[in-house]
């Protein structure tokens, strides 16, 4: 099975 | 004072149009140089950047940095309400840094509508991110196809099933899903040079062979963005989130980052 990766795995916030 | 004018129907109105089933709300930033917007969707699975550079609208002022959140959805419910040949103007004063002022002229100049869209807290959409030309370096992959093949691909493979495998190597470009009911592979033979052909697909930089798992539902959203523009590059990394860019005028673009899929 896949799971979703989400964008702040790649991206800190500000 | 931050002040633009554009006509109806302009690119940033279809721009607006198009990111609205994915983002409620964006931050917005303006300098002299443009107006840029940062959002992130409700799921948190795609970034997307934008930039318009000044020169793209009728006119464009801005006498500091300042930095805003916009409720999109309400923003461009307001820009529908615009008439065709109608100017747009989109201001805000620094005495009143809580709502923007957005006003349609009639092209008679007979008509003015002025209407007042309230701020919003934004800044939980901005995110740190690279400078670009750093980050590019670091794709695996980068390819570059016509928006309407994109389009035609993500449609194509969403009737089958959620998700598309997009693998790049030297020889080939494929995007393929297997589902209940069958199995979808296409396949492009891509041009091999820095200057794509407008109806190409045309690999412009690899690094070696990369594939990655992705939501349709996310790759069709950016697809529709896309297709108000010729042509759309896609990148791929297996350290970064995939990046589908399109190009406005010279220095413009808009990026969507979209966090694949991996297999636990």
């Amino acid at each position: 099975p896949c799971i979703q990766k989400r964008i702040i795995h790649y991206f800190s916030k500000k | 004072m931050f002040e633009l004018t554009m006509a109806k129907g302009s690119i940033l109105q279809g721009v607006l149009e198009a990111i609205l089933d994915l983002v409620n709300v964006a931050n917005v930033d303006c300098s002299s140089k443009g107006f840029s917007l940062q959002a992130l969707d409700t799921e948190h699975v795609v970034f997307l950047s934008l930039f318009f550079p000044s020169e793209v609208f009728r006119s464009y002022r801005c006498d500091e940095d300042c930095s805003m959140g916009i409720a999109i959805a309400d923003m461009v419910d307001l820009l529908r309400a615009s008439n065709d040949g109608d100017i747009i103007t989109i201001k805000v004063t620094d005495q009143n840094f809580e709502d923007i002022t957005i006003t349609f002229e009639s092209p008679d100049k007979t008509k003015t509508t002025d209407m007042d869209l309230q701020l919003v807290d934004a800044r939980s959409h901005r995110l740190k991110i690279s400078e670009w030309h750093d980050m590019e370096s670091e794709y695996q992959a980068i390819f570059c196809m016509p928006s309407a093949q994109f389009m035609l691909n993500c449609k194509s493979l969403s009737v089958i099933d959620d998700d598309v495998v997009i693998r790049v190597n030297e020889e080939v470009i494929s995007f393929s899903t297997k589902g209940k009911s069958g199995c979808v592979n296409i396949s492009h033979v891509p041009n091999k040079t820095d200057n794509p052909e407008k109806a190409s697909v045309t690999l412009t930089h690899m690094r070696g062979p990369v594939s990655l798992t992705l939501n349709l539902r996310y790759m069709k959203s950016c697809a529709k963005v896309s297709t108000l523009f010729d042509q759309v590059k896609i990148g791929l990394s297996t350290k970064l989130p995939l990046m589908v860019e399109c190009k406005i005028a010279e220095k413009g673009y808009i990026r969507y980052f979209v966090a694949p899929k991996i297999t636990e």
